[in-house]
């Protein structure tokens, strides 16, 4: 199977 | 004082269209350079940035930058009153708690005001910086809609693959599989109707259809789509706004367990 990744884990907060 | 005038009103129903199913509230941003937003879904697994830059509209006067925290169904069920053809103006006052819709059909015999409360939202801005793309395909959106709506009839999950041969669109599911590839094609009569394909390195990546197909519903903003794929780094499928922007969407790859 395969799990889905957050946005978050990719771009950080300004 | 905010007041944003836009002779092409359908953009902004469109633009409605296209992100109220998938962000329920998000914070408008008005700065001299536009009428912007960017917002995450629910479970933060996609992203959306839309930009109507300033210059697209016919009269843009924001005296101070203001963000106008806005429920996307409701603004949507009153952009739904204006017409095809209305001119449709933004107005706020400085720290006025509504927004005013303004429609005016095109021959000015009707003008109608619908007023919307704003609410605060709490939303974090996340920073997107410029990145290399190991492909960049860009294909006619109606066909890309088509696809991911056939292929999610198979699957759940679609994997894109971009080689020299072309990009090509995979599922599998309880009935079977399925492969959709497209090849190049720049010999098309109108330019809107090729497939290009940019390549740096092939790259193969699996996403969630199920988003997919919330983002196609952006397109009747814009005759092409244009996804930009790198291994590692969420999808962008973007739809140009004809001279006033785009709305991007953002989606994370799933990744193999």
């Amino acid at each position: 199977g395969s799990s889905q990744t957050s946005i978050t884990e990719f771009y950080r907060s300004t | 004082m905010l007041e944003l005038r836009l002779v092409q009103g359908s953009l902004l129903k469109k633009v409605l269209e296209a992100v109220k199913d998938l962000v329920n509230d998000a914070n408008f941003d008005c700065s001299a350079t536009g009428f912007s937003l960017q917002a995450m879904d629910s479970s933060h697994v996609a992203l959306v940035a839309l930009l109507l830059r300033s210059e697209g509209f016919e009269h843009y006067r924001c005296d101070r930058n203001i963000s106008m925290g806005m429920n996307l169904g409701n603004m949507a069920k009153m952009l739904k009153c204006a017409g095809n053809d209305d001119i449709i103006t933004l107005k706020a006052d400085d720290g006025s708690d509504v927004v005013t819709f303004m429609f005016e059909s095109p021959t000015q015999d009707k003008i109608a005001d619908f007023e919307m409360k704003l609410m605060d939202i709490d939303s974090e801005h996340l920073g997107i910086p410029e990145a290399e793309y190991h492909a960049i395909v860009r294909m006619p959106s109606s066909e890309f809609a088509r696809i991911c709506k056939d292929l999610s009839s198979i699957g759940d999950t679609v994997v894109i693959s971009v080689t020299k041969e072309g990009v090509k669109f995979s599922t599998r599911g309880d009935i079977g599989t399925a492969n959709i590839v497209c090849r190049q094609n720049t010999t098309v009569d109108k330019p809107e109707e090729a497939t290009v394909i940019e390549m740096n390195e092939p790259v193969s990546l699996t996403f969630a259809l199920r988003y997919f197909n919330s983002f196609t519903k952006a397109t009747p903003l814009s005759n092409t789509v244009t996804l930009s794929l790198s291994s590692e780094l969420p999808v962008v499928v973007e739809y140009k706004i004809a001279e006033m922007g785009y709305i991007r969407f953002y989606l994370a790859p799933k990744i193999e367990d």
